[in-house]
């Protein structure tokens, strides 16, 4: 099933930024947005799940150059919306294995997370996709990480095809 | 910018799985996994973000055949490993704005959010990755939803179009 991995990619220009507890109902989402639409920055991953009594977390990673003017505009946010706190973690790093169905096959995001466990790295966050499946990890495990996921689903599949031909 | 906008894509067959209150360190999301791929069901979605006091919530997202032996597989996890709950929510469907680089412009984003506020449907779940925008909302929303999405980005563009040239 590796043959659907095409590559590991990373992206260390990452700050994760997190409103947390905000209502859970219609209409939040949409003004979080808002606001970084006014503050045009650009977005790498919003990732929101289950929350607790009426309330969620909404998460979503943007450039490290646009980390100041992000957090001017949620100030202003933070009078209109009430919440109980926004976090800006520069720890992280984001690494991702790419290829068709990848996240559709429980079997490669077991390897994916089995290779970062082995490490010792632990997971901050998941999102997937049918072409992507994206872990946050910590910053600087990021490049050991790359490398063993590499070995995983790149190096492998490679002596598995020279050993078939 | 809508004509990154390719297609609006919705999934009825789902059922979200939650589970609650994991213990956030290394080889947990592998564990969990590994459960899944044991009992050979495939995957929607995984979505992991952030959490409370040592712990999160392991969300994804299953066809709705596959509700029984994944409840099962869970329940034999939950011997391993613990934590404070797991739901299963049948009541979900899955609406997707898809383009290349949809997710990376807030304001398509922003966009996809406020229609679906402004027909008062809440958003359960976010995730992205360059190419898609995916939010669960209520299942009884999914097909005026998906209406108002296309009308949208996707009617809205072509008038454009055809008044451009
Ligand atoms: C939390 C936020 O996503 C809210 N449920 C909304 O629909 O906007
Ligand atoms: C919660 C889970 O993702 C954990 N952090 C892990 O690394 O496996």
């Amino acid at each position: 099933e590796d043959v659907k991995v095409r590559a590991i990619t990373h992206n260390l220009d990452v700050v994760k930024v997190v409103l947390l507890g905000v209502p859970d109902k219609p209409g939040v989402a949409a003004l979080v947005l808002r606001t970084l639409v006014d503050c045009a920055v650009s977005l790498d991953m919003i990732i929101q799940s289950e929350g607790r009594e009426g309330k969620k977390d909404i998460a979503f990673v943007i450039p490290r150059e646009d980390k100041g003017k992000v957090h001017k505009a949620l100030e202003s946010l933070q009078k209109m919306l009430p919440l109980e706190g926004v976090t800006f973690d520069e720890g992280v790093g984001k690494v991702s294995v790419v290829g068709a169905g990848v996240a559709n096959d429980p079997r490669i995001a077991f390897r994916m997370f089995d290779t970062l466990a082995r490490l010792g790295v632990n997971i901050d966050m998941i999102s997937t996709s049918n072409l992507r499946i994206s872990c946050l990890i910590p910053r600087d495990r990021v490049a050991e990480s790359v490398s063993a996921l590499h070995e995983t689903f790149i190096e492998d599949s490679e002596v598995m095809l020279r050993e078939g031909s």
